[in-house]
C-alpha cells in the first residue's frame, strides 16, 4: 500500500 | 543556427533510444556552450537529462540560445534507417525554425534528409537539482561498475516490475524486488581494500521504494560510462548519474513509492 509520487511533486519551479 | 553531429550509437542516440517507450518528446535546450536534453516520462514519474558540454562534441555549432521540442520517435526510426558510416547531422536553421532536418551522408556523399515539425515540450515547470541541493538533500551516495548495475536492474525488473527498494548503509548497498511468487535481495559489502570500483558513502542509512521498470529503462544507457553513481535521499526520487566524455553527464530521477 504505497504512493507513486511524481516527479513534478519534487522539481516544480515555484 | 544549430548543427549537431549525431553518430549512430553515441550518448545523444542512446538516451533517445531508451525513452522511445517512455517518453513522446525530448525538450533540448543548444547554446554556445553545449547541449542540454531533458525528458520526462508519459506518466511523469522519471526524468533524464543530459549535459553535453561544446567541447565534447566534434562538429558541434550553435551561435544562439535555441530550445525545441524534438519528437523522439521521429527521430529514432530516422537514425535507424540510416547507415551505420553515415554521418548524420541535425540541423535547425534560421529559415525553417519549427523543423529540424536530420541529414545523412554516405561515404559516397549520397544524401538522405528526414524533415520533421518540432513540438510543443512542456517542461519549463520542471527544474532539475543543482550540486549544492544534491549535497543537502541527499543522505548517501554510491558508486559501482555500470555493468553490474545494469545487471541489477534488470534482474530487479524481471523478478517484480512494481516494487523495489535500495538500502544503503556505510557497510552495504542492498536492492530488493518483491514479485508475484516470491522475492529477490541482492546484497553487497563495501570493501575495505578497494574503493576505487565500489564505494559506499552515507551520512545516514538511507531505504528507497520505487518502481524498477524505470531504473531498468535508464540502465542500459549508464553502460556508455564504466561507473555510475546513485544518490539516495529519504525525501526526494533516487538519482543515478555517469561521466559522458571529458564534462558531459547523464541523470536520471525515479520519484519513489512512499508509505500512506
Amino acid at each position: 500500500p504505497c504512493i507513486q509520487k511524481r516527479i513534478i511533486d519534487y522539481f516544480s519551479k515555484k | 543556427m544549430l548543427e549537431l553531429p549525431l553518430v549512430k550509437g553515441d550518448p545523444f542516440h542512446h538516451v533517445m533510444e531508451a525513452i522511445l517507450d517512455l517518453s513522446d518528446v525530448a525538450h533540448v535546450v543548444c547554446t554556445t556552450r553545449g547541449l542540454n536534453l531533458l525528458a520526462v516520462d508519459t506518466k511523469h514519474l522519471a526524468i533524464v537529462s543530459l549535459l553535453f558540454p561544446a567541447e565534447d562534441f566534434k562538429g558541434y555549432t550553435c551561435d544562439e540560445y535555441i530550445s525545441i521540442g524534438i519528437p523522439i520517435r521521429d527521430l529514432v526510426n530516422a537514425i535507424r534507417c540510416g547507415d551505420d558510416k553515415d554521418t548524420i547531422t541535425l540541423k535547425v536553421g534560421e529559415e525553417n525554425f519549427g523543423t529540424i532536418t536530420l541529414s545523412f551522408v554516405s561515404p559516397e556523399k549520397n544524401t538522405v534528409d528526414y524533415e520533421f515539425r518540432l513540438v510543443d515540450a512542456k517542461l519549463e515547470r520542471f527544474r532539475l537539482p543543482d550540486r549544492h541541493f544534491l549535497r543537502s538533500k541527499y543522505q548517501g551516495s554510491v558508486k559501482m561498475p555500470s555493468v553490474e548495475f545494469r545487471r541489477i536492474c534488470k534482474c530487479l525488473s524481471n523478478f517484480g516490475d512494481e516494487y523495489g527498494v535500495i538500502s544503503v548503509t556505510d557497510e552495504d548497498l542492498t536492492y530488493f524486488a518483491k514479485g508475484t511468487d516470491g522475492d529477490v535481495y541482492v546484497e553487497y559489502k563495501q570493501q575495505e581494500e578497494d574503493t576505487t570500483i565500489f564505494k559506499i558513502d552515507v551520512r545516514e542509512p538511507v531505504r528507497l521504494a520505487f518502481n524498477p521498470k524505470y531504473l531498468n529503462t535508464f540502465a542500459k544507457v549508464f553502460t556508455l560510462s564504466g561507473q555510475v553513481k546513485l544518490f539516495l535521499s529519504k525525501t526526494h526520487p533516487l538519482m543515478v548519474e555517469c561521466k559522458i566524455g571529458q564534462k558531459g553527464r547523464i541523470r536520471c530521477f525515479v520519484a519513489p513509492k512512499v508509505e500512506p
